[in-house]
């Protein structure tokens, strides 16, 4: 496969991983690459990017993945 | 600032904190020093008071943990998250665990302890994230010069809008973030920078691409660790790929993200100042005439950057050549045969060519508010 299909899966799995440690996301099991743009996850993000004053756009781009990847504190930004 | 939803709070002042273990990577004296400043930067601005005892149960406890260490919380090696802590409480309450799979340094190197330590602390204290980029609470950990470690306004309003002021009769402030839409918006610098615009202001840079709308706003540091904050000037040579920073009477090139090597350096010795001149207020290059324009209180000098040396005749009045823009200039920069003045909340956007000034703008302009 080309490399980047194998990127976009990682890059959804931080996406995931990150929401769901700090944005309260949950998943019940679900996939966020079988439910794309499926609301919660759309709606965490967008909360996540407007936290971090990202453009809001609810899509994992690369200033969000940039945001995600930078070293930070364990405690989650929303209160479970 | 955020608070911890549920408002929990110590209801003491005078509060305790223990070291149960140590990280390697520091001598034990290093980590007792770090955390004693982390916690020394809240109790500043607070009534609180934290006492290190080793004997009985403190009310927080500090620990370095990997991976799993059962608080349902598992670190997750090397870098992503570097700490937590829990909310003020009984037991596991205030507790501060960092991952010690990081490496702890007393430097500007990852990770600094007493930078992770006073925010994990906020924690302990009751407060939550703040998405003030500015403050010590914002998530993301950021490089910081560990001696330039410090609370914000936000994070002193969020710790005493828990606790109450500090006892200190003067009560304690900190910087607060530029926000770019603030009509009262001031710059220390501006210049050009690959056909981008960068204001500085304090710590902070505000970036403006002619494909945002928006402006971002973010710590220096975050490009150029070893700049100091509180930039008085700026330009660009377009025709070099540099930028040059100044602040006092030294001056810093930049290409990119790289600061060049043998920098700082003196302006006296390079562009021929007199020893009179110790700031630069204001600087901008003609990248057609090769000229470079040093603003200094109420006179400006031209630097020919072929010949790398002063034009005769300068310094020359300000208000002479430049009619319409005031005498002192804050900051300045050219743009499509334009070139732009920065004075306080005012912009003047003056011709060269016809010497006058042909609108007078909000410093903010730029960034569509």
């Amino acid at each position: 496969f080309p490399a980047h299909l194998e990127t976009k899966q990682q890059d959804l799995e931080i996406v995931q991983n990150y929401l769901e440690k700090f944005y309260d996301l949950k998943t019940e099991g679900v996939r966020i690459a079988k439910k794309k743009g499926s609301s919660p996850v759309v709606e965490k993000l967008k909360k996540m990017q407007k936290f971090f004053g990202l453009k809001v756009t609810g899509k994992p781009d690369d200033e969000t993945l940039k945001v995600m990847k930078q070293p930070r504190c364990g405690v989650p930004d929303v209160s479970q | 600032f955020a608070i911890t939803e549920g408002n929990p709070k110590w209801e003491k002042k005078d509060l305790t904190y223990s070291i149960e273990n140590y990280t390697p990577d520091l001598a034990k004296e290093d980590v007792d020093n770090a955390i004693r400043k982390a916690f020394k930067v809240w109790s500043d601005v607070s009534p609180l008071t934290f006492t290190k005892i080793s004997q009985g149960e403190a009310d927080i406890k500090i620990s370095f943990n990997y991976g799993d260490h059962n608080d349902n919380s598992p670190f997750d090696g090397p870098n992503g998250i570097l700490a937590h802590a829990f909310q003020p409480g009984p037991h596991i309450g205030g507790d501060a665990h960092f991952d010690e799979d990081e490496n702890w340094t007393k430097d500007h190197r990852n990770y600094n302890l007493y930078r992770v330590a006073a925010h994990e602390f906020g924690h302990s204290l009751g407060l939550g994230h703040s998405s003030d980029i500015g403050a010590l609470m914002f998530p993301s950990y950021a490089f910081s010069d560990p001696n330039d470690i410090q609370l914000s306004q936000d994070d002193i309003d969020g710790i005493q809008a828990i606790y109450g002021p500090s006892d200190n009769v003067i009560q304690p402030t900190g910087p607060t973030t530029p926000q770019a839409c603030d009509r009262k918006l001031t710059f220390d610098a501006a210049t050009t920078f690959r056909g981008e615009k960068m204001f500085f202001k304090d710590r902070f840079y505000l970036r403006k691409s002619p494909y945002d709308s928006e402006a971002e706003v973010n710590f220096i540091s975050l490009f150029w660790p070893s700049l100091p904050h509180g930039i008085e000037a700026a330009h660009e040579v377009a025709e070099k790929d540099i930028v040059r920073f100044f602040k006092g009477n030294k001056y810093w090139v930049i290409r990119g993200l790289d600061v060049l090597p043998g920098y700082p350096k003196n302006i006296h010795n390079t562009f021929g100042f007199p020893k009179t001149v110790q700031k630069i207020d204001a600087a901008f290059s003609d990248e057609y005439t090769g000229k470079t324009y040093f603003f200094v209180q109420n006179k400006y000098w031209r630097y020919d950057e072929q010949r790398r040396s002063m034009d005769a005749d300068f310094p020359k009045l300000i208000t002479n050549d430049f009619p319409g823009i005031g005498s002192k200039v804050d900051a300045v920069f050219s743009d499509n045969e334009f070139i732009y003045f920065f004075r306080g909340t005012r912009q003047y956007k003056f011709e060269p060519q016809k010497k006058r000034v042909v609108a007078v703008l909000k410093s903010n302009s730029w960034f569509n508010c």
